[in-house]
């Protein structure tokens, strides 16, 4: 639920 | 990549080249918190620990290098170059009272409980705080100089449109990190009255000057 790390961003 | 993330990273790039420009040109860091540098410099370096294990593009790592870099010089011209200009009065915030939290809440509310995704976690808390001591010094000293509050403009439009990147991702890929928004929302509003004064005065060519 809360949701996941972007590994393509800053 | 979309033009939100592209215009939050441009916009990063812009207060981290004006803060540096700022100090090296005037040769004094007067005015700016060394305490949010080195919370800056510790928010990059946590979170980019897989600089060299995760590669996702040339833009990417290079962004990262740059942002290592720039935070680490500034600390450099702040606290060796031009030492004499800081302005160690008037920069007093409590650094543990941002960095303890932000790791507590890192070790309980993470995506991952591992080394590298703790560390992330640790570092999105730790940004969303970071600038307190800045504006805490605002506030103390009362005003501040007009390249100064560009470069907190340009510092909180980052964060600002990575928010809206978030949504767009959301709607557009099903893409969402409750903690990033939440932390970057929070980021966010603490510049909200640095954004009205900015808007009301520095646009208007007058001085930053806070309401004593």
């Amino acid at each position: 639920e809360l949701g996941f790390r972007a590994k393509d961003e800053l | 990549m979309n033009i939100f993330r592209l215009g939050g990273d441009l916009a990063h790039l812009l207060a981290i080249i004006i803060l540096l420009l700022k100090i090296w040109t005037t040769r004094s860091c007067a005015g700016i918190s060394g305490k949010s540098q080195i919370l800056f410099a510790l928010t990059f370096t946590a979170r980019y620990l897989d600089l060299f294990t995760n590669f996702v593009s040339v833009y990417n790592s290079v962004m990262k290098v740059v942002y290592l870099a720039a935070a680490y010089a500034t600390l450099y011209l702040m606290y060796v170059k031009f030492k004499a200009t800081y302005d160690h009065n008037h920069d007093t915030f409590r650094l543990e009272f941002l960095i303890l939290p932000a790791a507590g809440l890192a070790l309980i509310i993470n995506h991952e409980f591992s080394i590298i995704e703790v560390m992330w976690t640790f570092s999105i808390y730790l940004e969303a705080v970071a600038i307190l001591p800045q504006l805490f010094m605002v506030s103390k000293t009362g005003e501040a100089e007009s390249i100064t509050s560009h470069y907190l403009f340009a510092l909180g439009s980052y964060r600002a449109l990575y928010i809206v990147n978030w949504v767009y991702r959301y709607y557009s890929e099903g893409f969402y990190d409750m903690i990033a928004t939440l932390a970057g929302v929070v980021q966010t509003v603490l510049y909200c009255d640095f954004f009205y004064l900015y808007i009301t005065k520095v646009l208007k060519g007058k001085k930053l000057q806070l309401p004593a």
